[in-house]
């Protein structure tokens, strides 16, 4: 992995190796894990950053939800790479995995992905098919049971965002979340898009304030302070419906009622000229700032238990 | 591959919540085939959507009918997928030398 690119966009199975390589590189700190298969049957592969110890808090971290997000996958890989380097080196890091482990899904949504790269770059679904539609796939983040189905998701098989036949169908979600079920000790819930930057937790599907509003709000501060402190890169903040729109059956909203109080969501770059489409030589940057927002996030949950 | 040739991403900016409906009248329209990037929320957040080039002028005129404003933030999508896909096979061709 020292000498894989992490500077231009990558196929799956480029992204399959390197967390094969990853792995084979750190055998006493990283482990992968197959959480399921993807409707199409390619593995949902997750990364384990561990240390040691049975059944740690951990800290749970998605890249690539939403398929044509290409920038959340590459820098779910430049992360990878980073834990490694940082153990042992970094203070804040190493204090992290002493005590946590860091779960790391870099395509939650493979089969989008490769659809991406095959057919239609800006595919941003799963590729399940509808029963009685002629349109394919379902909105991975609309499809989680928090408030699923009401306003903030489509009932249309052919909409971007349509939530699927009912909560979980997708077995991209519903691999997560049996596994975060499973787990039973995730302390925080950390799931990357792209594009708009902005932080945000929640509520999507409702205005309710959620409870712990102003100390999600406080921690967002200041990882969006650290973000900027880079590259003086502007991010926004607060709940989801807020800050961009009301959007029901997100991950978020779902490990936040499932007992997970720090779940954030994060768009990474840009504001608007090149949306999906970001140039790959702004990956680095975009995961360097992005890594400063995250590890104020994991530092956080690390110093204030619950 | 999916073609996206003279396919463009409209920026809109609405000034208030009537023109945020009115944007929302056009996301129903299932012909027109938009892809909304950022869909519409509040008047202060924009919207961002690609549009199928068959469809770029009946957006504009329906914007413009209806007093709201838009820049072009891409002018054709194809071009930058073009960038992106040589990038990618230059690196792919540096790799295996």
């Amino acid at each position: 992995t020292g000498t894989f690119s992490y500077t231009t966009y990558h196929t799956l199975e480029e992204i399959d190796e390197f967390i094969d390589l990853l792995v084979a590189e750190n055998p006493n700190l990283v482990s992968k894990i197959e959480i399921g298969n993807s409707y199409e049957g390619r593995p949902l592969n997750v990364l384990k950053f561990s240390t040691g110890g049975s059944n740690r808090p951990a800290i749970w971290i998605d890249t690539g939800i939403h398929s044509r997000e290409w920038v959340t996958q590459a820098t779910g890989i430049w992360f990878a790479k980073k834990i490694t380097e940082d153990y042992g080196q970094d203070e804040t890091l190493t204090a992290i995995l002493d005590s946590m482990d860091i779960f790391l899904e870099i395509v939650t949504n493979p089969d989008g992905f490769a659809y991406t790269h095959s057919s239609n770059r800006l595919w941003r679904k799963t590729r399940s098919i509808n029963a009685g539609s002629s349109c394919v796939g379902v909105d991975p983040n609309r499809n989680w049971d928090a408030g699923f189905g009401l306003t903030g998701a489509s009932s249309n098989p052919c909409s971007e965002t349509y939530h699927g036949k009912s909560a979980f169908s997708e077995v991209e979600v519903k691999s997560v979340v049996d596994f975060v079920t499973n787990h039973g000790n995730i302390k925080a819930f950390i799931s990357i898009h792209s594009y708009s930057q902005l932080l945000m937790y929640p509520y999507g599907y409702t205005a309710t304030q959620a409870t712990h509003q102003a100390e999600l709000d406080e921690v967002a501060k200041a990882a969006v302070d650290n973000l900027a402190s880079l590259y003086g890169t502007k991010y926004e903040y607060g709940s989801t419906i807020t800050t961009i729109y009301q959007a029901s059956g997100s991950s978020i909203d779902w490990t936040y009622n499932s007992g997970i109080k720090y779940s954030y969501t994060f768009e990474l770059r840009d504001t608007g000229y090149y949306g999906f489409l970001l140039p790959a030589k702004q990956i680095i940057p975009t995961a360097q700032e992005t890594w400063l927002g995250l590890i104020t996030i994991m530092d956080y949950t690390l110093n204030h238990p619950y | 591959k999916e073609d996206f040739s003279g396919h463009q991403v409209l920026r809109i900016s609405t000034a208030n919540e009537a023109q945020v409906e009115k944007v929302r009248e056009l996301e129903k329209l299932e012909h027109l085939q938009l892809d909304f990037w950022r869909g519409p929320s509040y008047p202060s957040i924009p919207i961002d959507v690609r549009v199928p080039f068959p469809s770029v002028q009946s957006v504009k005129v329906f914007l413009e009918a209806n007093g709201i404003k838009y820049s072009t933030m891409i002018e054709d999508v194809q071009l930058l997928l073009d960038e992106e896909q040589e990038e990618m096979l230059a690196f792919r061709s540096r790799a295996r030398s």
